[in-house]
């Protein structure tokens, strides 16, 4: 474990509690796209199903069931409790054409062809495009709440820093992996213009908004 | 790879 990874998965639990306190405290989930929060929840089904089977750490059992269990939450919170306040009309990016082609590449490429391990690169595909559906709710209503920003930018940091935790593990310990790489890579791409708004406008105290 | 990897990360 080094510090990169340390602070990554930091930032990944603070932006899903983040989520989870603005949709609770406010009562609304207005500006969050529940199509997004579906595909988080798959990723961590997929990922973590070795949940039980295969104990790597107290650290590594304790932070998936807390992913697992605020992602599920999150999900009920917006389609359950405050699905009056949640934005149907905008959220429309078609997740189809997301976790087929994340299915379908994780038959063709991966580590080794056993359904765990094809569950856990569809799984990696599919996390590296799950947020495209609230980066597209937030570019159809023009604006985002400043703590859904800052909840972004946690989101899109947890990434990048696992980025410079494989660079720090390629250069201690020969460790890559780059079906893992390559994706956090395209995941961590597509938060840029976001990154760019958020530091020249939101840090600055203004709301964020895209260009209409 | 034979073995399948361990995946340490989360």
């Amino acid at each position: 474990m080094n510090v990169f990874r340390f602070l990554g998965d930091l930032s990944h639990l603070v932006a899903i509690v983040i989520l989870l306190l603005k949709i609770w405290k406010t009562r609304s989930c207005s500006g969050i796209s529940g199509r997004s929060q579906i595909l988080f929840a798959i990723v961590f089904t997929t990922r973590y199903l070795d949940l039980f089977s295969n104990f790597i750490s107290v650290y590594n059992t304790s932070m998936k069931i807390v992913y697992i269990t605020c992602s599920y939450a999150t999900v009920y919170l917006i389609y359950g409790k405050f699905k009056a306040t949640y934005d149907f009309n905008h959220d429309t990016f078609r997740i189809e054409f997301l976790l087929v082609p994340s299915a379908i590449l994780a038959f063709l490429v991966n580590h080794d062809f056993s359904p765990l391990e094809i569950l856990w690169t569809f799984s990696i595909y599919l996390e590296s495009v799950a947020i495209l559906p609230q980066l597209f709710l937030v570019s159809k209503t023009g604006e985002a709440e400043t703590i859904t920003s800052h909840y972004l930018f946690a989101l899109g940091s947890y990434r990048l820093l696992y980025l410079l935790n494989w660079l720090w593990r390629y250069f201690s310990q020969g460790f890559y992996d780059l079906i893992a790489l390559l994706s956090g890579i395209l995941q961590t791409v597509l938060y840029c213009d976001f990154f760019y708004l958020y530091i020249s406008k939101v840090l600055k105290g203004k709301k964020l908004s895209l260009p209409a | 790879s034979s073995e399948s990897p361990n995946h340490d990360e989360l």
